[in-house]
């Protein structure tokens, strides 16, 4: 029997928000350490691995490891019918084909269930390596919403260059050119407006913008973004989710024809 | 540029 109750079922809701665009379906694995996802959109430039500790659940029960396919469309509209201060359980036996979401209003008079099909996807899990990245920026998720979204109308790629001084974002196409460039914060009072570079040696990388568009969505989960680069390896843009878990965006590069 | 794909990369498991 697997259990899941989360108390703020906005969270869920969020993390659909965040995947939806990139994955139309993927495994939710689950043990007895939390809930684990990880997979490649469709054109396998990108990798999303998501993680939620059991211990961020107000209960969380897992007798055995089961792995859920979900088609992440349905999952979303079922999500769509929990108000955000809902309570939100998720529950299903052992090797069942489907699962169950039930929601409860916060004074318990209204309870909702939900049971979804279960689909049987291929388990392609891919080995991500340990990895000392040569540099890692940490910004405010919404600023870097922005800066992804306006690079995007000038081009269809972005190009980040890493200095100790800070980063740069880059973009040129048909109607022109657009540079965009954060310096490092001295003294900011909140800790998520701050800009922080950490630099083991400069970095330059081209990444297509819609990709990174799509990895914004994930924006409502996280007051600051953490993105982590290194020479000719994947970016990674990483969101906290609360006390409970993250989840990591990883693109691949753009290179010189 | 040409775009790279992800499993160029990482292996799979």
């Amino acid at each position: 029997m697997f259990e899941a109750r989360l108390v703020q079922s906005s969270i869920l809701k969020k993390v659909l928000e965040a995947i939806k665009d990139l994955l139309n379906e993927a495994t939710f694995d689950c043990s007895d350490s939390g809930i684990q996802l990880q997979a490649m959109d469709n054109s396998h430039v990108s990798l999303v691995s998501m993680n939620l500790r059991s211990d961020g659940f107000d209960k969380y029960r897992c007798d055995r490891n089961i792995s859920m396919g979900m088609n992440l469309g349905s999952m979303t509209k079922i999500l769509k019918c929990a108000a955000n201060e809902d309570v939100v359980t998720m529950k299903a036996q052992d090797n069942a084909d489907t699962v169950t979401f039930v929601f409860e209003s916060p004074n318990q008079e209204k309870v909702s269930d939900y049971e979804m099909k279960l689909m049987n996807l291929d388990q392609e899990h891919l080995g991500i390596p340990e990895t000392e990245y040569a540099c890692v920026v940490r910004l405010p998720a919404g600023e870097f919403a922005r800066i992804c979204r306006d690079l995007s109308q000038f081009g269809e790629s972005v190009v980040i260059s890493c200095t100790k001084e800070g980063v740069k974002f880059s973009s040129a196409g048909d109607i022109g050119s657009a540079n965009i460039k954060l310096a490092q914060t001295s003294n900011v009072d909140k800790e998520e407006l701050a800009v922080t570079v950490e630099m083991q040696e400069p970095v330059t990388l081209t990444f297509a913008s819609r990709y990174l568009n799509s990895f914004t969505k994930a924006t409502s989960l996280s007051n600051v973004v953490q993105l982590s680069m290194s020479p000719d390896v994947p970016l990674v843009v990483e969101y906290r989710i609360g006390e409970i878990g993250h989840i990591r965006y990883y693109l691949a590069p753009k290179i010189e024809d | 540029m040409s775009q790279t794909s992800i499993t160029s990369y990482f292996s799979k498991r």
